[in-house]
């Protein structure tokens, strides 16, 4: 099983097209292993990034740098995985 | 195992075999409606399937609907079945719905990417894509909805077989597509392509691949709206309609843009629930509100298609 522990979903509300230009480039950054749920496009949508735990200092301080707004929608993956996971299981029992 | 429909829990998640065991029972319940059509296998060799709702005739016009082509949004599968059943439950029952079958035949496939679904339940519950061997990456997989003969490898999709937008070596490379295109393009009367996706309250028209609109723009829009009203008329879910190219990004290779480019007029994607903090990992509680209400926007533009001929 991958786990996903201490992983974050950050909402990010771009306010303008310089931010959505810094979120694509984000998005091309392979190193950060980020997980684009929404895509960056306009300021009408928000664009939801699951970021690994390891990358999650790195990303909240390009963000803060850039001054784009931002907020943890999900503050650790795996517990709500493993909330899932237990609802499947009982379940199936 | 789920013995039999009625004892079948809806408000929950689900094993891909037992989803599989489920279709049984539901084709044994309404064996004169419901039939189980092999389309074909998956990359890893599981049988994929599509539930034939038909009253009888041969070939007549038909609505495609398909789920959980991307393997995390669960919530997309687990409202194909709750629908499956709505639908067969409703037949002689509900006079749109027995309407509807009276002239139109209904293919849905429930879980479109079963290899993904499978992977998400033993080992990434995040997984999006197929689970074919890319050669010469180390990574997996190919997204589904980039692998479509529509703008193929145009903007919007990834060529690094480690980006979860990946479209794959060439259109229709993946399997699980090739057997939908195969499929349609054999019984060559599809009067509506219909993709349901989760998440972000979307329904959408083409195209994802270039940002012009479509010669039928007007009307699809019109016909989103209406639906997305029927929808909204359950619990005040608010959605957005437009072309996948503007109101979400530009997307190419994808399946209803392919859909309209074979003459499909009526070809719609559904993005379901939420907007809120979950994401792909809506509560169970939640599937079938959001199933009850994706039925309603799902069977106005059912009638509409039904209604209007061509």
């Amino acid at each position: 099983h991958k786990l996903f522990i201490g992983d974050q979903v950050l909402r990010i509300n771009a306010e303008s097209e310089e931010h959505i230009q810094l979120l694509k480039e984000l998005e091309d950054d392979e190193g950060w292993e980020l997980d684009f749920w929404t895509h960056p496009a306009s300021t009408d949508l928000p664009v939801d990034i699951h970021v690994p735990f390891a990358s999650l200092h790195a990303v909240k301080n390009f963000l803060q740098a850039h001054k784009i707004p931002f907020h943890v929608m999900i503050n650790n993956l795996q517990e709500l995985l493993d909330e899932e996971q237990e609802g499947v299981e009982l379940n199936a029992m | 195992q789920e013995r039999n429909a009625r004892s079948f829990n809806f408000g929950a998640y689900h094993t891909l075999d037992t989803i599989y065991s489920w279709m049984d029972t539901l084709v044994a319940a309404h064996p004169n409606l419901v039939s189980k059509v092999q389309i074909g296998t998956s990359y890893e060799n599981r049988p994929m399937y599509a539930l034939k709702f038909s009253t009888g005739g041969n070939k007549r016009p038909a609505i495609w609907i398909d789920a959980g082509i991307h393997a995390r949004e669960w919530v997309s599968t687990a409202s194909a079945v709750w629908m499956a059943d709505k639908m067969a439950t409703d037949y002689g029952v509900d006079p749109s719905v027995t309407s509807l079958l009276g002239q139109m035949d209904v293919y849905l496939s429930i879980v479109t990417n079963p290899d993904g679904y499978v992977y998400t339940h033993t080992s990434d519950r995040m997984w999006r894509k197929t689970r074919s061997v890319n050669t010469g990456s180390v990574c997996r997989g190919v997204d589904p909805n980039r692998n479509w003969d529509a703008g193929f490898g145009g903007p919007g999709a990834s060529k690094n077989p480690c980006s979860d937008s990946y479209h794959g070596p060439h259109a229709h490379s993946e399997i699980e597509v090739k057997n939908v295109v195969d499929l349609v393009q054999s019984h060559g009367n599809f009067k509506a392509f219909i993709s349901v996706h989760a998440y972000s309250q979307l329904l959408m028209y083409p195209y994802g691949y270039s940002c012009t609109s479509v010669p039928h723009q007007a009307e699809l829009d019109s016909v989103g709206r209406s639906a997305v009203q029927a929808l909204s008329s359950l619990y005040g879910t608010s959605y957005k309609v437009g072309s996948i190219c503007k109101i979400i990004y530009q997307a190419s290779g994808g399946s209803i843009d392919w859909s309209y480019d074979i003459g499909i007029k009526y070809s719609f994607a559904f993005e379901l629930r939420d907007t809120g903090r979950y994401g792909f990992l809506l509560p169970a509680n939640q599937i079938i509100p959001t199933a009850s209400e994706t039925w309603l926007g799902l069977k106005h533009i059912m009638e509409y298609v039904r209604d209007h001929p061509y």
